[in-house]
């Protein structure tokens, strides 16, 4: 039987280690955990290497402690602006969108581009247009937001607030 | 960012990358994660690569391809391929590069210069590694 893997990742990042507590450690293990379970039953089964790489992501996008679908950073007006990409390595198709909103798995949206469009790559508002056409899963802004991200664009925000103004 | 790579039983390779960008971000500000190149490549020829760090040093390296292209036309493995595009032109391409990259033979790589690299693979019916830091 030919061998089959799987590989993901959930971000590289130089940082204090301190600044992961240890639940935090734990919960991050449990998503890669979980994620790797998703892609590689697919595998395991005989599924094809492009249905396991979508899983694999959908299972990370839906865990809000990675940067990706829920728990995605916030840009500098407080949005979430997600951005993917799908391959397939057997036909070299490939789909691709970016500053995309509202839509649940961006990486599912990549991969309909990759089906059901002539084109490649769809940005913003035609990406999430052809998202709802095609029916996929959206949710509402708060969904996507998490406590942490909130924070952590609410401290850009003051420290961009106390340079001092003048009129 | 988060981004998986894979072999199947039929011996095809595929990648996918996605990314709620950085924080603070410019509106309509686009990293590598969804150009194909930049931040993915999958060729069952050479490999499939994901990328994760910094988006705009991966863009302007094209460093996915150029994994693929390391493997390719140098014949480097895949985990000779990483290593090298970390380090690539790295007084012009400074900041956090993470790759993950697989071949047709399920000859994994993983690759960092961040102390952080979550991360998890599995071959076969070997017990599955899952990692926090570089170092484990």
């Amino acid at each position: 039987m030919p061998k089959y893997a799987l590989v993901l990742h959930g971000g590289a990042v130089t940082m204090d280690p301190s600044s992961i507590s240890p639940e935090k450690e734990a919960a991050l293990r449990e998503g890669l955990q979980a994620a790797l379970k998703a892609g590689w039953k697919i595998l395991h089964r005989g599924g094809s290497a492009l249905d396991a790489v979508e899983a694999t992501v959908n299972s990370l996008e839906n865990n809000e402690n990675f940067n990706s679908g829920r728990g995605s950073s916030l840009n500098l007006q407080g949005e979430v602006q997600m951005d993917a990409s799908i391959m397939d390595g057997r036909t070299l198709q490939a789909g691709a969108v970016n500053s995309v909103r509202y839509v649940k798995n961006p990486v599912t949206l990549a991969r309909t581009v990759m089906e059901k469009c002539e084109h490649v790559y769809l940005s913003g508002d035609g990406a999430i247009e052809f998202a709802l056409e095609h029916g996929l899963t959206m949710e509402a802004v708060h969904y996507f937001e998490t406590e942490k991200t909130r924070q952590e664009w609410l401290e850009i925000v003051m420290d961009e607030a106390k340079v001092p103004q003048k009129d | 960012t988060v981004g998986a790579v894979a072999l199947d039983q039929d011996g095809n390779l595929a990648v996918a990358t996605s990314t709620g960008g950085i924080e603070g971000q410019r509106k309509g500000r686009v990293g590598d994660s969804p150009v194909i190149g930049g931040g993915s490549y999958a060729a069952n020829e050479a490999c499939a690569v994901s990328c994760t760090g910094d988006g705009e040093v991966l863009l302007r390296g094209a460093l996915a391809h150029e994994v693929y292209a390391l493997v390719k036309y140098k014949g480097l493995s895949v985990q000779e391929a990483c290593k090298e595009a970390v380090q690539l032109r790295a007084e012009d391409l400074k900041g956090d590069k993470g790759f993950i990259a697989i071949d047709t033979d399920g000859n994994i790589a993983i690759e960092s210069n961040t102390n952080v690299m979550r991360c998890a693979y599995r071959i076969e019916d070997e017990e599955p590694f899952v990692a926090v830091w570089r170092e484990e």
